[in-house]
């Protein structure tokens, strides 16, 4: 463990807890893909049902697989049972086909061994890279938020580009490298980066989450 | 082969 991962984990256990609160506090999921979020329920079962049959790293590792999955499943019963009505699910258009059909041939493809728990680990970290799209593309789409949706996603942004100075640290302190997880972790972290542009110049600065016409 | 660090990451 180094501080860019620490720091990493961190920083995605606070943007889910933020997008609870927003939730919460408004009583509403305004503004919150639910296909993002469903797929981020996939990415998390994926991986960390290895809670199930891989050995055991350590209480931080197996603490933090049931908060994202327990914590992922959560915010599917918020956005679809208790404040149902509030989630608007014809600006959340974008197809998830165009996600889930590219995981699983990369996965089939792209993996350490051609194995079901390793094409399942593959896809998940695929479908991980992808998975804020259908959110990107909502928010492109009502072209404003609200700060605190801005707070969750710039918090989601962080934890991504946190693994990869952690990769850097790994690779000169240990020699290891994870070529799945880094091609996939730049791309990911990648997709942030107009997002961050506007968050940096506008909603830190107190302005208005809004995006040029 | 496997890389056997890459387990520990979330």
């Amino acid at each position: 463990m180094n501080i860019f991962r620490l720091f990493g984990d961190l920083s995605h256990l606070a943007s889910i807890l933020i997008l609870i609160h927003k939730i919460q506090t408004s009583r509403s999921c305004r503004g919150i893909s639910f296909k993002t979020q469903a797929l981020y329920v996939a990415v998390f079962v994926t991986r960390y049902l290895d809670l199930l049959y891989a050995e055991h790293v350590s209480i931080y590792n197996t603490f933090m697989k049931l908060f994202f999955i327990g914590s992922s499943c959560y915010i599917l019963y918020l956005m679809k049972v208790r404040f149902r009505p509030t989630q608007d699910p014809s600006i959340d258009t974008f197809r998830l086909e165009y996600l889930l059909g590219p995981s699983v041939v990369l996965a089939l493809i792209f993996n350490y061994t051609f194995s079901f728990t390793e094409v399942l680990w593959a896809f998940s970290i695929y479908l991980e890279a992808l998975a804020i799209l259908p959110q990107l593309f909502m928010l492109q789409r009502t072209g404003e938020a609200e700060a605190i949706t801005t707070h969750y996603l710039a918090a989601l942004g962080a934890y991504r580009a946190l693994y990869i100075p952690n990769w850097l640290y790994r690779y000169f302190s240990e020699g290891t490298v994870d070529p799945i997880a880094v091609v996939a972790g730049i791309v990911q972290t990648g997709l942030y980066v107009d997002f961050f542009y506007i968050y940096f110049t506008k909603v830190l600065r107190g302005q208005k989450f809004e995006l040029p016409a | 082969p496997v890389p056997d660090h890459k387990k520990d990451e979330l």
